[in-house]
């Protein structure tokens, strides 16, 4: 057995089956049952269990597509390429796309019929998708080639050693193996849950009832015009005649943001004088995101924030989040930094809000990627001609936006990184490489969706994402730790 | 450009080495890219792409289970029929062999 390196660092692992490509030949029923069996085996065999959700966010999504997909593996038709799958990790890690084309049995099939077993091709996906790499032991689940399934199939050794290499045997409860074992049917114990809440998050009805029996005050909810000078008693009702019938939208609301809207609840309660009642639940209205915060807002602080890109130019580091950059030099970061990046580099759009990834090309010019556009500046100034789309330098029109570039001193050569994929870029020719993209897994540890990368001083290479970073080691292609390194105390010195 | 002839849409039946560089290259046995590069270069460096190429296929024949011949005969031919998973069979580095 091979492993790949990655694998899940929890062991109750969930999986669902897409939301959007389901597959178009297949019972959706009886397709998620012949999955779980194949779940089932690595289950039996490990201290993995896997639950099936109904989310999109499961560690283990199964897709069915055709062709090229949208990932580094495109589907070829009838035959050969049966399906693929991701190693652990976030995002698409873990997920399994089996090929749509493909005539996909649920059952055992006898030899002479034509078709796939669903079965056995996502029994060996699933290995991947738990960090197995290709066998070459023949007859090994994990073995490349197509091999069909034997009825009463049973996970073959070289597969079992490789299962529990990465994530132990199967804890088995002695009393749970022996056959005799009949559970006595034990009568459901019944817990009484003694609970006392002081909190302020109780039903608001009960609010004018805690109202009315500890303070004498003069709203009467009944006859909100005539005031009520004695304490009417406790009474339940579900809505408070004044108040407009609930909403589904506004019942959640009301209850969730019930203590910031209703003052006199909770730390403030009771000294404060109360608001009139008639207004008081009417929703503030939130900005709309078109509405430019106030310049002040979004100043990010330094020494708490993720960073949106990074880069070495002049031999000085860049750090870029947001519509501000800070500039490091040898005597450390320079004062009054933050400032606009746009000050610097007017030539970006007015209306900027951030940029996407920045780097320094081998002829000295400024590359800055917003969104599907390239701003190239010589210096400080926009060169004739940019903007131009990423389509020019051949990226795929479905491309959005750039999370990362740089020239990797590796092999001098540019790469750009995007979601679960990367590209190779030919700064001669201008377009990246044909056989390109392909899958971030190269890199080992860095994950999807890094947030940014760039080559130091020191010759390494560093990836960013979220508020931490990561050492990677060229030669070895993964990271110097697992761990990532807290990006404020080492970049900006906090 | 010529209209497409039947032969051209059994290209995945018919396995030339141009099939077989794409079958090494896709499966991780072959780094992509390489050996354009060995077209253009004359005398030994060819040769040595030449013996890349076969080393592929002896790795691809000794992962497969078949005789390790470094040709691309029946059997080899056969193993690359054969349905099989999308993912490579060695995760080749990115940084890699240098071109020589």
């Amino acid at each position: 057995f091979a492993k790949q390196g990655e694998m899940w660092k929890h062991t109750n692992l969930t999986w669902s089956m897409s939301s959007r490509l389901i597959p178009s030949q297949l019972n959706l029923h009886e397709t998620r049952h012949v999955l779980a069996r194949a779940l089932d085996v690595w289950e039996q065999a490990s201290r993995l269990t896997f639950t099936e959700v109904n989310s999109d966010e499961a560690d283990i999504v199964v897709s069915f597509a055709r062709r090229n997909h949208g990932d580094a593996y495109p589907f070829d038709g009838r035959g050969s390429i049966l399906a693929h799958a991701f190693f652990p990790g976030s995002g698409r890690g873990g997920d399994a796309h089996f090929d749509d084309d493909e005539l996909w049995l649920l059952q055992p099939k006898n030899d002479d019929e034509e078709g796939t077993s669903l079965f056995a091709v996502a029994a060996h996906e699933f290995g991947h998708s738990l960090g197995l790499s290709h066998s070459s032991v023949k007859g090994a689940l994990m073995f490349p080639w197509y091999q069909g399934i034997q009825p009463n199939f049973v996970l073959p050794e070289d597969d079992r050693h490789g299962i529990q290499d990465m994530y132990g045997p199967k804890v088995k409860k002695k009393w749970a193996d022996n056959p005799n074992y009949r559970p006595i049917q034990t009568p459901p114990t019944t817990t009484t849950t003694t609970t006392t809440t002081t909190t302020t998050r109780r039903p608001y009805i009960h609010y004018h009832d805690r109202h009315h029996t500890n303070h004498r005050h003069d709203y009467n909810p009944r006859n909100p015009e005539k005031p009520n000078y004695y304490p009417t008693p406790p009474t339940y009702y579900p809505i408070p005649p004044h108040h407009p019938r609930p909403t589904p939208e506004t019942t959640t609301r009301s209850v969730t943001n019930r203590p910031a809207r209703y003052p006199n609840v909770g730390h403030e309660y009771p000294s404060h004088p109360r608001p009139n009642y008639p207004n008081h639940n009417v929703p503030k209205a939130k900005p709309s995101p078109t509405v430019r915060p106030t310049p002040s807002s979004d100043i990010p602080d330094t020494c708490n924030t993720s960073y949106d890109a990074v880069a070495l130019i002049r031999g000085e580091l860049f750090i870029f989040k947001n519509r501000y950059h800070w500039r490091i030099g040898s005597q450390g970061r320079y004062p009054q930094y933050p400032i606009e990046i746009s000050r610097m580099w007017s030539g970006l759009p007015k209306d900027l809000t951030h940029v996407d990834a920045v780097y320094e090309r081998p002829d000295k010019k400024i590359a800055f990627f917003v969104g599907r556009k390239l701003y190239l500046f010589d210096s400080q100034y926009l060169v004739r001609g940019y903007p131009k789309p990423l389509t020019h330098l051949g990226l795929p029109e479905s491309l959005e936006k750039i999370d990362a570039a740089m020239v990797w001193g590796h092999n001098d050569k540019t790469y750009f990184y995007s979601g679960t994929m990367y590209w190779k870029f030919d700064e001669e020719e201008g377009r990246v490489e044909l056989d390109y993209p392909r899958d971030m897994s190269m890199w080992k540890g860095v994950g999807y969706n890094i947030d940014s990368v760039f080559q130091w001083r020191d010759g390494k290479t560093y990836f960013f994402k979220g508020k931490g970073f990561w050492k990677f080691n060229d030669l070895h292609m993964r990271v110097e730790h697992e761990r990532q390194l807290p990006s404020a105390t080492f970049w900006m010195k906090c | 450009a010529p209209a497409r002839t039947r032969t051209a849409r059994n290209t995945k039946h018919n396995i030339n080495e141009k099939t077989v560089k794409n079958y090494l290259e896709t499966f991780g046995y072959l780094e992509k890219g390489q050996l354009e590069v060995g077209n253009l270069l004359m005398g030994d460096m060819a040769q040595s792409y030449e013996d890349d190429f076969r080393i592929a296929i002896k790795t691809l024949q000794q992962f497969g289970g078949i005789p390790v011949t470094g040709e691309i005969d029946a059997a080899t031919k056969q193993l690359m029929r054969q349905r099989r998973c999308g993912r490579p069979d060695r995760e080749l580095h990115e940084g890699g062999r240098h071109k020589r």
